[in-house]
């Protein structure tokens, strides 16, 4: 997968 | 993830269930806006929309799914359950919720860390979050007497706040690299509008007598 932008929180 | 962080989501998580079950247990939603509802259901879509291509952890994909569905589930309730869309108080329930989500869109074009279709998404989503309980809490306070659920579940949304102020203080303080300050402002506003409605609950609370907000 792809890691994402920065976005690890709900 | 740490232990703040951790307590937040499970708050959030709770005062779900505590919604849920107010609703399915009651068959009712008196007192419960609609509109924060729906706007939560737009917050989720807009934020998680990385479902689809991004991934962080398991413990993030299944909550994702989880608020997603239970945002839902709430809105069909409210909407179209046969039963309880007859208890809704619209005529409580008027705020003007289009101005929120249309607000937010200006201003997620405006401000923002990365001009692209999804990162202005997911800012949109965190500006709407940040107001979504307005709707709420201005029915609150027409509609007289509270209900212990629905108190608590607003009790519990503030508390999930709090608690994630908490965990960007303690991330802020052991990690490398850690700034977000679009999500801290918007969160710190978010945690500030339910500042009245904790002093009438613990008040009320503190008196033993069912909450009223003045």
């Amino acid at each position: 997968a792809i890691i994402n932008e920065g976005h690890d929180e709900l | 993830m740490n232990v703040f962080r951790l307590a937040g989501d499970l708050t959030h998580l709770l005062s779900l269930v505590v919604l849920l079950l107010k609703i399915v247990a009651t068959k009712s939603c008196r007192g419960v806006s609609a509109k924060t509802q729906e706007l939560y259901a737009i917050v989720f879509v807009t934020r998680y929309l990385d479902l689809l291509f991004s991934f962080v952890s398991l413990y993030n994909s299944v909550m994702k799914v989880v608020f997603l569905g239970s945002a839902f589930s709430i809105v069909y309730f409210m909407r179209y359950h046969k039963v309880v869309r007859h208890t809704y108080d619209r005529e409580l329930d008027t705020f003007r919720s289009s101005f929120l989500v249309a607000g937010s869109m200006v201003l997620a074009l405006l401000i923002n860390s990365k001009y692209t279709f999804f990162e202005v998404l997911w800012t949109f989503s965190i500006y709407l979050e940040a107001v979504a309980i307005l709707p709420q809490l201005v029915m609150l306070q027409r509609t007289g007497n509270i209900d212990n659920l629905t108190g608590n579940y607003v009790f519990l949304l503030g508390m999930y706040r709090g608690l994630y102020i908490l965990n960007w203080i303690y991330r802020y303080s052991t990690e490398r690299r850690y700034w977000q300050m679009i999500v801290w402002v918007s969160g710190i506003i978010q945690t500030a509008l339910y500042a009245d409605f904790f002093y009438y609950y613990l008040k009320c609370w503190n008196e033993n007598r069912t909450l009223v907000i003045p």
